[in-house]
This record gives C-alpha cells, structure tokens and sequence, in this order.
C-alpha cells in the first residue's frame, strides 16, 4: 500500500468495519453483501476490466451476456428474488447488467395488475420466456402522464382494446430495454371507451415475436441511439397502429373494463403512479448515494497520494488534501453521503409502510409517498450530481480520465436528475403537496405526520 | 436564533431549528404570494405558474430539513462507544453547517440568523473540516468498496494510482492497434 495511504488508516477514531456494519444495517447484511460480491467479481464472465476502451454495441452485448449468465448464477447460488442477497446484486455489478426495466416490467404487474394477471405472467417474466420493458415516457411528453397521447380504444365487438401513437410525438421514447431485447412491454394509454376518455391506464403489449424476436404486426421499434452514458442499455422507441390486445392485457388490480363496456374503478387514479413511486425511492440509493460515495471514495484516496505545492516553506510537497480548500472541495460531500443514506432509509420506512396499506386497499398514504419520493430524488439526485462533478474536478487532469472512473459516475448520475421524473417537475408535485398541508395546517387541520412542522404556524395566519 | 458562539452552532437543535425555521418561512411566504395574487384577480394557474421558482426553492428547503433532522436523529439514536457516534455526530454537523454556508442568504433573510452568527457559523464549519480530515480516508473505506466495483486508477484500497494508470493506458486499442491515420494523413505528410 502506497505510504501515504497507509498512514492514514494508522489511527482512526473509530471502527471501520463497526461503521460498515451500520451502514449494511447489520454484520449479517455485511457478511451476505461481501459473499454476493465475492461470488460475482470472482466470475470472469461479470467482469469489467476492459470497460472503458469497448463500443456501445460491445457493452450491450456484454450487459445481455451478465444478464443471462446471471440466471445461472442465482441459481446455483441459491439467491431468490425475495432473498437477502437480491439487493445487493446490482450493486455487485455496479448496474451494468441489461434487463433491468424487465424487472419494472414485473413490478408494475405485482402492483397494478389483477391476481389472475400476476399468475399468468409473473411466471413466465420470471423464467425469462418473455422480456418485458415499461413504455411510459413519450418522444413529446414526460412526467406529466395526463398529457399522453397514445390511445387504447376498446372494442366491444372483439373484446380487445387497439392501441395506437397517433402522432410522431406521442411515440413511445426512452423505454430501457426496448430497443433490441424487450418481448413484452407495458404501454401507458389513454383508455377510451364508446368515445369516453377515463385517463391514463396500462396494458400489456406484446412486440417481438417469441419465435424469431421479429417486430408484431403494428409495431415499430429500434434503439434511441448514441447517448452521454448507458450504453449498455438499448433505450428505444416504439409506435403503435392499430395493435390489438385483449381486454385481459389491461392491468386491472385498481380499476376494469367489463365486457359490456363498464368502467368500474376501485381505488385511486394515482396508484398509476405508484411503480414510479418505488422506482423513484430505489434509484436514489442505487443511481445516486452509491456513486456518490464512490466517486468521494476515489477523490478522497488519491487527495492522500497526490502531492502538490508545499504548505510550508522548506517542506516537501504536501498531500492535497491537507490544503483546506480541498477539504472544503470534499469532506461535505462525505458528510452528504451519509446524510442521504440515512433519509434513504427514512424513505424505505415511508415506502413500506405505505406499500402494506395499499395492499390493504387503503390509499390515504400515497400522496405522501408520492411528494416525498419526487422532492428527495430531486433533491438528492441534484446534490449528488453536483457531488461527483466536485470530486471530479477535485482529482484535476487525472478526475477527466475515463481510467478514473469519475466520468463515468459523473455522467451516469446526471442523467438520474431527468429520467422517472425531470427533477423540476418534481419539485414542483412536491409543492403542491406542501402547500396544500400548509393550507391545511394553517386552517387548524390535520396533516400527514412527516410536515407536522407546518402546524406550527398559527391557524388563520 | 438563541447561539452565542460558534460551538452554539454544534448544535442539532439550533441547526435543525434553523432549518425548521426556514422551510416555514419560505413555504408560507409563497403560499402567501400565492394567495395575494389569486385574491387581486390572477388566475389560479397562472398565479401558481408566477410563483414556481420560489416553489422549487421552498421544496428544497423542505427536503434539506427533513434531511438534516433525519441525520441528527439516527446520531441520537446511536450507541455512544466505539468513536462512531463521536464521527457521525461531526459528520451531522458539517453537513448541516455546510447548509447554511452556501445558502446564506436563505437564513439571513429575514434575520433569523444575523451576520455576526454566520461568522460563527463559518468558524465552526470550517474548526469542522480539519477534525474530520483526520479520519477522511476511515470514512470511506467504510463504504467498503472493493477495487473492481470501484473499477478506478485513482481510488483503488492500495493507492498506487500512478502505477495503475499508466498499466491501464497500455491496454487501450489506441495503443494496441495500427495507426490507420498514419498510412492516410501523416506519411504522405512527413514524406512529401
């Protein structure tokens, strides 16, 4: 170990390995990560040393071929989606892994769909017979969901809803995994029945033959092209014209569409929301804490190698970061880190207890859920973003190398603030929540107990 | 804000309160304004539509409270030995103080905090940054990454980056391949 890296690991304050620990939220969690990471690095087949010098097409390729080989290695591992070990398997591969709106795909079933639904194709997603994707997001329109324009009509004749993107701008656009791999996909469209608009719901859409991988009828799809990062994903588009599914393909845990026509809702129009709620408080630690603490991980080491200047006259060179300047650089974003891994935790808390009463039917928690998760991953991911830019530029020349693994980081993180949610459309849903609990807590109402706070201000003020 | 002196600031309830204090503040001050113009005739949507960047920047505020509050909380809940309550609790502090250092003007605005407590504020964010130097490196190996999911020549446990650079340099095909510019471009142009 370089010296000057060693001397300071020599006399810690406190216990590193204790301090793991706690972050894993226990020795046992540390023990299963390590095992899973263990198992993964020491498999040729998932590893990343040629990385930076490969193709987009090369890191496709490679990201289907971890994907694949992954199933094999769950299984021989033992590990189960519901396992201790599952999480800790992205983190292992660091995301580079294809596949992963196939588990969105699912997601979105187990929350939205019916249980027939969910024992017709959960199986099959989870045996890989088919890939799925989440098509939401279109070439014209984003976070705001009413404005889609893609349309499912029901016909009542045949009992199938046709699908179509009746505008260039109402194209399906971003869907990861859709541009070369997904069989399968859940679509977002504006269900009409006899001339009636009843809002945004979900259907599933079958787009690759499950014979020879060739387009469906109706379907036009392909990949997004060049991006500033993921290229390991085959983001895609796809339009729709007259695609017909039938009337069981619509997710229909919360709201159906009966043979005669009939509408029947049970629940709330913003559970559509809710998979990109869960998405929303997954990505923050996965897309942004994480590389957070690895990119101040990086700076932080090679501050302590890299030398420059003297601080004292007559001195050699000093380590960077005994210049405060650098400590100012660096040491609020280790600080940060931790702060954001333990709202993290504050927001898995909010998320599951929220997710049980849904599972109950009981939906007075969602607009919470649903504030909280958009506010933090905006404000989390637009920190980190910035973060890891800082660390970037505090590594100097050497932070621009790919070698570093700073770009990397740095332009993979950017992109958590735009996608499941541009983050100032974000914020802005979070106000209107705000400002509806500081209306109401002004008039002396109750308010959900995470803004308590705003009560403090006297009624009628 | 009741501190006195810079060691005031180190602690949870003054910081936290003076975030408290501000996200109240800036969210009542826009719901007020929101108010105002709905009231004088503006029309909702286009009142609110007026009122979005200090929207954006109330739910800022918002968030970093909750953050703030949330992180001086699990210190609390800590166990005292071990050094790792001692740590989080400076961690806490600098990430707070570090708050209210770049957004001065959020807590100075209505003089909740004054001038004079800023300077304390900066003295005590910056008496923050050499304690936890010392144990810079500690805290990141806590994150417990290993080299291969770091995948980094800068940041790998051992620390020889300039080694590791320069072997990592060698593997790129612009080393390893043929030079197709120098048939093309430059030969012709050193043989003319």
């Amino acid at each position: 170990v370089n010296p000057d890296l060693a001397s300071e690991r020599q006399t810690p304050s406190f216990s590193v390995e204790k301090l793991t620990a706690l972050l894993d939220g226990g020795e046992e969690n540390t023990r299963i990560r390590r095992a899973v990471v263990e198992a993964i690095e020491s498999d040729p087949v998932f590893s990343r040393e040629n990385q930076y010098f490969q193709s987009q097409n090369e890191k496709y390729e490679a990201a289907v071929r971890k994907a694949v080989h992954l199933q094999k290695k769950m299984h021989e591992m033992g590990w189960t989606e519901n396992g201790p070990e599952f999480k800790y398997i992205y983190r292992a591969l660091s995301g580079e892994v294809a596949f992963l709106l196939h588990t969105v795909f699912m997601r979105s079933i187990s929350v939205l769909g019916s249980d027939k639904q969910i024992t017709k194709w959960i199986p099959l997603a989870t045996q890989y017979q088919l890939i799925g994707s989440y098509a939401q997001t279109e070439l014209g329109h984003g976070t705001y969901l009413q404005g889609l324009e893609t349309t499912a009509v029901f016909d009542i004749a045949t009992q199938e809803f046709i699908l179509n993107t009746p505008k260039i701008s109402a194209m399906k656009w971003w869907p990861g995994d859709m541009g070369r791999s997904a069989t399968h996909a859940v679509v977002f469209a504006q269900l009409d029945i006899q001339g009636k608009c009843y809002g945004v719901h979900p259907f599933i859409v079958q787009i690759r033959s499950l014979w020879d991988h060739s387009l469906c009828p109706g379907i036009t799809a392909g990949d997004i092209g060049p991006k500033m990062n993921f290229d390991h994903i085959d983001n895609g588009y796809l339009m729709l014209q007259n695609v017909r599914v039938p009337r069981e393909n619509m997710l229909s845990k919360f709201c159906e569409v009966q043979p005669d026509g009939t509408y029947v809702r049970r629940g709330s129009q913003q559970i559509n929301y809710f998979t990109m709620t869960a998405l929303r408080v997954a990505l923050i630690s996965h897309e942004a804490v994480i590389p957070l603490m690895k990119a101040c991980t990086i700076a932080i080491r090679y501050s302590v190698v890299r030398r420059q200047s003297k601080l004292k006259p007559g001195e050699e060179e000093a380590k960077i970061l005994d210049f405060q300047t650098q400590q100012e650089k660096l040491l609020p974003h280790v600080a940060a880190a931790y702060a954001f891994h333990f709202i993290n935790n504050y927001l898995e808390d909010l998320f599951n207890r929220g997710y049980e009463e849904i599972q109950r039917e009981n939906f007075d928690m969602l607009p919470e859920l649903h504030a909280f998760s958009s506010g933090f991953k905006a404000m989390v991911t637009q920190y980190c973003a910035s973060a890891v830019e800082a660390c970037l530029r505090a590594c100097g020349g050497h932070g621009y190398s790919l070698l570093s693994g700073l770009p990397s980081l740095c332009t993979r993180i950017l992109a958590s603030c735009i996608y499941e949610g541009e983050n100032t459309i974000l914020f802005l849903q979070t106000a209107r929540f705000l400002i509806k609990c500081f209306m109401a807590a002004s008039a002396g109402h109750p308010v959900p107990p995470s803004v308590t706070y705003l009560a403090a201000v006297k009624p009628g003020k | 804000c009741p501190a006195k002196n810079k060691f005031d600031f180190l602690s949870p309830d003054t910081y936290t309160e003076a975030y408290q204090h501000a996200a109240v503040r800036l969210i009542s001050s826009t719901a007020a304004k929101l108010q105002d113009l709905i009231q004088s005739g503006v029309k909702k949507h286009d009142a609110w539509n007026e009122c979005t960047v200090q929207l954006v920047q109330a739910v800022k505020a918002h968030c970093h409270y909750i953050t703030v509050k949330n992180f001086a909380e699990t210190v609390e809940r800590l166990e005292t030995k071990g050094g790792i309550q001692r740590i989080m609790k400076h961690l806490c502090d600098l990430f707070a103080l570090h708050g209210i250092f770049s957004n001065a003007g959020v807590f100075l605005h209505d003089g909740y905090i004054s001038g004079a407590q800023m300077d304390m504020v900066t003295a005590s964010y910056l008496d923050l940054l050499a304690v936890i130097r010392k144990d810079a490196v500690p805290l990141v190996d806590a994150f417990d990454f290993t080299d291969k999911t770091l995948n980094s020549a800068l940041g790998s446990y051992d620390g020889q980056v300039y080694q590791r650079l320069y072997e990592w340099a060698q593997k790129s095909p612009t080393n390893t391949q043929m030079n197709p510019a120098y048939e093309r471009y430059l030969k012709p142009l050193l043989h003319k």
